[in-house]
């Protein structure tokens, strides 16, 4: 599996449809001014991977993801992500193994419907959850460290810090 | 199972045990299970001691040594099953240049398995990047995504003094 | 007293009113009184909107912006009463060098009637420093101070590269 | 008042006598390696001026304070700080007008006891705690901002907050 792309529109501070193509091999660094929206894209990785606290997320309730509005863009009702991955050697569960592409979207309506994708075919949030099982990638994870956050791992309970054990396992 | 649990803690504290000392130049550390005789359910327990100090409680540790004890138990697990990709999000900010060199010259070696997507203010750490991408909000409000190559992406970082500054 | 405390967050609020859009380059911010009937016990709110951006929940705010919204607080009320000395420790590693210069800059003009002590890595900061203080570990585990001036704090910074470095 | 002077003998990494004196006018900025005991200063002036929670001071207990040893050197059995101020107008409370340089004091033995010194003479925790009062030094102040605190700030509750402008009134 290889991070290939990250799509977002409507997405916290983000109105109009923004495509990142991440490169193959290496380091990719994200550079930007203060409040420019930098973590904003790491929630929407961890959004789109099926995290369920709002919280975590920065905001009160999860509405708070959707852009909510500038001084010269009015609120948008939708916010959507979606992350694809190239399937090289088709390493994936069953289900996906033919595709050499696979990608996961996550919208959520003002109106407060939302829902998850697979290769643009509905799904349940479990199915994302089973897709990247094993991968170390989302919930409790060791893939992503959010800002501020470095220290947590040093500072948080052992139960805690087992969980990330259990996520290699 | 206990058994793969039991297993996979072995060989994450090889790595740890052996990533730490290389992180601070000396001293040790290691993981412990809360309570051994429960392999089910025992928490884990990291003791580090950095060189020439004695062995202390992990609270005392500065800024600077807990995120790196952290950054090395994070690289440690991926040293024994690499995650596709690794997004790391101003974790460079506590430390001091020495540190972030070791940081870095780690970072160039996990690329071999994983894909690196760091967010970081520091131009030593823009260095080591193969790719640069600038978030800007030139429309105030709402945000922009550019792809720079490296000599603009020091421009970017310089946003235009705004009135005020 | 109700009166004295009354007194204090209103003039504490003018000048955090001038110095937020100081430090963002515009935008807006206040303080409000939880329960503005109880004078005695009433929480004191925060109320920020950087430039361009809609009132939100301060939650939302980045890790620099709420650095810069706290910055602008605290000098606020240094502002209307200084304190004989203010000492900050690390407070510059969530800024990008745009804000690094407008707290630089506001720090100098505080020095008229507060001293400050800065713990700093940022190479930017140490240049506002009128004397700089090294403390070292040439022994490990025992901390020492030494004062430098400034060529050599730039030296300081760069510890002997450690075995494993 | 002025902050002239710090003195720590035995206080965390501090194992011999240390002494810094500040500049009386401008910018005094402290720089080092991660880890070589920079934090462990601003503890220091926080402890003296009479922190009580071993925690805000990222100890477990309050013996954590006093030099705890090295490879190369045996623990200390005394933690001491002292800060001494200029007092320039004779500004301060009148029990202390008539000298122009106030230091406090503060000790603890490994065997538990504890004293709090002004001038070199004992005295109590109160007095201290009298002789800063209305400077926005000490408990709650806003003077001191500590590592990895800044937004606490922002992020803490509204009564917090009133404490910070309580300190001001
Ligand atoms: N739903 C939303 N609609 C519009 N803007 C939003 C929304 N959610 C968050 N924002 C804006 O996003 C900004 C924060 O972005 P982000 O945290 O990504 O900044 P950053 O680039 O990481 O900055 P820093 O370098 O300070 O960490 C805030 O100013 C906030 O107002
Ligand atoms: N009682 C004690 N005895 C001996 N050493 C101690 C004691 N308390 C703390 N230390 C040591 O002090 C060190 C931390 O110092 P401090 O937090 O001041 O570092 P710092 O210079 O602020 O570093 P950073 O730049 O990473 O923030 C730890 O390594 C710890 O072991
Ligand atoms: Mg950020
Ligand atoms: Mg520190």
């Amino acid at each position: 599996m290889r991070l290939l792309r990250l799509e977002l529109a409507g997405f916290k501070s983000f109105p109009d449809k923004v495509s990142i193509d991440f490169i193959q091999d290496g380091v990719s660094i994200v550079v930007g001014p203060n409040g420019c929206g930098k973590s904003n894209i790491v929630d929407a990785i961890r959004w789109v991977l099926g995290e369920q606290s709002a919280k975590h997320l920065r905001g009160a309730q999860m509405e708070d993801v959707i852009f909510g509005g500038s001084t010269s863009r009015p609120a948008a009702g939708l916010a959507q992500v979606t992350l694809s991955f190239a399937n090289p050697e088709h390493d994936s569960i069953n289900k996906y193994s033919e595709f050499s592409e696979i990608s996961v979207t996550r919208k959520l309506f003002r109106t407060g419907e939302s829902l998850y994708q697979i290769n643009k075919t509905n799904c349940r949030l479990s199915d994302i959850r089973e897709l990247f099982m094993d991968t170390g990638i989302g919930g409790k994870g060791y893939s992503i460290i959010e800002q501020g956050k470095i220290d947590r791992i040093v500072t948080s309970s052992a139960l805690e810090r087992r969980a990330l054990i259990d996520e290699a396992a | 199972s206990k058994k793969r649990f039991n297993e996979v803690y072995k060989r994450i504290n090889v790595e740890f045990r052996a990533l730490f000392p290389k992180f601070f130049g000396g001293g040790e550390a290691f993981l412990k299970l809360s309570d051994p005789e429960d392999l089910l359910d025992s928490g884990v327990e990291i003791i580090a001691q950095p060189p020439g100090k004695t062995m202390q409680n992990l609270t005392l540790l500065s800024g600077g040594e807990k995120a790196m004890t952290a950054l090395a138990l994070i690289f440690a697990i991926f040293q024994f099953k690499p995650s596709p990709f690794c997004l790391l999000d101003e974790v460079d900010a506590p430390l001091d240049d020495a540190n972030n060199h070791r940081f870095n010259a780690h970072v160039r070696l996990l690329t071999e398995n994983s894909q690196f997507i760091i967010i970081t203010h520091n131009k030593k750490t823009m260095e080591i990047g193969d790719a640069m991408f600038g978030v800007t909000m030139e429309e105030p409000g709402s945000s922009k995504v550019v792809s720079v190559d490296f000599e603009r992406g020091q421009k970017l970082i310089e946003p235009p003094r705004r009135k005020g500054a």
